[in-house]
């Protein structure tokens, strides 16, 4: 509503917004943000909003829950002006690859503002708890083509992955700077395990428990998690 | 936003005169405050959830809008945070009121806010915006 000071200490309400002013400050706190229309809301209990809503608790300084953050996280967090989540993209089919059952995850990363410095990256992974009492090798690769247009693959980060469940963290700072450098360039993530005794045989992430469709559980579904440090410079949409 | 709730005052008082009880018009009723209160600040609150926005900003819930409100009347108190060219120009108003206006009530100290809200259904934005919340007021 239309506030006025009532002359003491208080602001009271003169009047209800009409429908149409209250639209008009939904644009402008919209153009603040620099959204050009309302954004529509991911499905409830998500993943991705679930850990930026533990960062933004953090921030405040309240009970992190099971945030599981590194020295590396909080250092990033402090640094960063802007945290972007973004959840993993299973129905983003690329000519010439195939779907690959789980190994392959793709992320929207043009809505990144633009002049913001990468901080860093990194892919996060949910693994079941007792799955597979057993260790495995977890590699992440960068999906490329040459000029030929074939595909290849660039290793960007490997962890051992033992028995215990949870969140699963791997650094792709590297590939979210080239995906923002030369979008067309972006072809996604390749998810490789290997196990110990057999290290020429691949087998599938879910084989050890590693969730990597929202069908099965979205509180569990993979995610990328970028942080930026503000150039300064601020971007709106014009409207 | 103030020009509208002026004129808006001004013509219930015209039309319904029981309304102005509630809302005291600044240059026509003698017992409101609004003219003599001095500089400081103010709270209003921004409740995201009552907007019905809460399906789009996940956090806050809402916030405290402080904004800076009221005069810089001579003498300007401690509390009112005035710079040196404030004082000066107070004194300068004072000497010629029609030619200087008087300083300024604005912000002197701000900090940044972080809202967390969604993109489009797949990524979210964890946002500081700086200089964004009111932490104090003073004369300029």
């Amino acid at each position: 509503g239309l506030y006025v000071d009532n002359g003491v200490d208080r602001t009271e309400m003169a009047r209800a917004l009409t429908r149409n002013e209250r639209r008009e400050v939904e644009h402008e706190i919209l153009s603040l943000l620099g959204l050009s229309s309302r954004p529509s809301r991911a499905p409830p209990g998500s993943a991705a909003p679930q850990f930026l809503l533990d960062v933004y608790k953090s921030l405040l300084d309240a009970p992190r829950g099971d945030l599981n953050l590194s020295g590396r996280d909080l250092n990033a967090i402090n640094e960063s002006d802007v945290i972007m989540s973004f959840a993993s993209r299973s129905d983003a089919h690329q000519s010439g690859l195939r779907h690959e059952r789980g190994r392959r995850l793709w992320f929207d990363v043009s809505e990144v503002p633009a002049g913001e410095r990468i901080v860093s990256a990194e892919l996060r992974l949910f693994r079941s708890e007792g799955s597979v009492p057993q260790r495995a090798r977890l590699s992440v690769y960068q999906l490329v083509a040459d000029e030929s247009g074939d595909k290849d693959l660039v290793l960007v980060d490997s962890i051992s992955v033992g028995p215990a469940g949870g969140w699963l963290v791997l650094n792709v700072t590297d590939p979210l700077t080239s995906w923002v450098a030369f979008p067309d360039s972006n072809l996604g993530l390749y998810l490789s395990v290997h196990l110990p005794d057999k290290p020429a045989h691949a087998i599938l992430p879910e084989d050890i428990g590693i969730v990597t469709s929202k069908r099965l559980d979205t509180s569990r579904q993979p995610f990328m998690v970028a942080f930026f440090q503000s150039s300064g410079r601020h971007t709106t949409h014009s409207r | 936003m103030t020009r509208e709730t002026q004129r808006r005052t001004k013509k219930r008082a015209d039309t319904t005169p029981a309304d102005t009880s509630y809302y005291p018009h600044p240059f026509t009723d003698s017992s409101a405050h609004w003219s003599s209160r001095s500089c400081q600040i103010q709270t209003l609150y921004v409740s995201f959830r009552d907007l019905e926005w809460h399906d789009w900003i996940i956090a806050p819930n809402g916030y405290d809008a402080f904004y800076c409100s009221g005069e810089c009347n001579f003498p300007l108190n401690a509390h009112m945070n005035a710079t040196n060219h404030a004082i000066v120009q107070t004194l300068v108003h004072l000497m010629n009121p029609s030619q200087v206006p008087k300083p300024c009530c604005a912000p002197t100290k701000l900090s940044p806010i972080s809202v967390l809200y969604f993109l489009d259904e797949s990524n979210v934005i964890l946002k500081k915006y700086k200089n964004m919340v009111v932490k104090s007021c003073g004369c300029h």
